[in-house]
């Protein structure tokens, strides 16, 4: 028996939201430590991990591993029935081929159940080595956003350079050429509004600009961002779930031909 | 510039 559940639909939802774009479908490794997610984009250029810890959850009950194959286009479906406060569970059997989503209004006078098939999906899981990455950048998920949306308008291509004095965001075209530069912040008021920058090595890296975007469809997940870069290695784009875990997005470089 | 797959970077486990 499984069973999990959120007391706000919304959170489930925008955990969907942030994946949705990039994957049409995922496997779903639900354990007794909680949710796991590891898939590649359909092209395999990037790779999302989704981590939602048991604990995180109002109630959740895992009796066996079970996996649990989606596709993310019908969850969706399913999901924009659920209003932002209602508490959603989500339930399966052992070795069941249906999940079933529940949501409860606030006032428990409204319950309604939707029941989806489940998918046998062949993925392959990818071994992910834990990395010392010359540059950590950590500023608010809202900026990078900002960044990423407005740099696309200008190359298919952003090089993040970072230094001890800052990261720089670039991108250039047909249009011309577009540089954002942002200082690490000497002090501020609040801690999600912080550009901090922790520096071994200065990196330059050029990465694709409609991952970068895709990534930013979890900025709702979180106030802040974090991107890890070392040289000839994956970019990592992490955003924490607060009390809940976290989904990093892994983007390959791109390299001189 | 070229664009190199993810799973060349971690290995298949």
């Amino acid at each position: 028996m499984f069973e999990a559940r959120l007391n706000a639909a919304t959170t489930l939802k925008k955990v969907l939201d942030a994946i949705k774009d990039l994957l049409n479908e995922a496997t779903f490794d639900c354990s007794d430590a909680g949710i796991q997610l590891q898939a590649m984009d359909n092209s395999h250029v990037s790779l999302v991990s989704l981590t939602l810890r048991s604990d995180g959850f109002d109630k959740f009950r895992c009796d066996r591993n079970l996996s649990m194959g989606m596709n993310l286009g019908s969850m969706s479906k399913i999901l924009k029935c659920a209003n932002n406060e209602d508490t959603v569970t989500m339930k399966a059997q052992d070795n069941a081929d249906t999940v079933t989503f529940m949501f409860e209004s606030q006032n428990h006078e409204k319950v309604s159940d939707y029941e989806m098939k489940l998918m046998n999906l062949d993925q392959e899981h990818l071994g992910i080595p834990e990395t010392d990455y010359s540059c950590v950048v950590r500023m608010p998920a809202m900026e990078f956003a900002r960044i990423c949306r407005d740099l696309s308008q200008f190359g298919e291509s952003v090089i993040i350079c970072c230094t001890k004095e800052g990261v720089k965001f670039s991108a250039s075209g047909d249009v011309g050429s577009a540089n954002i530069k942002l200082a690490q912040t000497s002090s501020v008021d609040k801690e999600e509004e912080a550009v901090t920058i922790e520096m071994q090595e200065p990196v330059s890296l050029t990465f694709a600009c409609r991952y970068l975007n895709a990534f930013t469809k979890a900025t709702p997940l979180s106030n802040q961002v974090q991107l890890s870069m070392s040289a000839d290695v994956p970019l990592v784009v992490e955003y924490r779930i607060p009390d809940l875990g976290h989904i990093r997005y892994y983007l390959a470089p791109k390299i001189e031909e | 510039m070229a664009q190199t797959s993810i799973a060349s970077y971690f290995n298949t486990r």
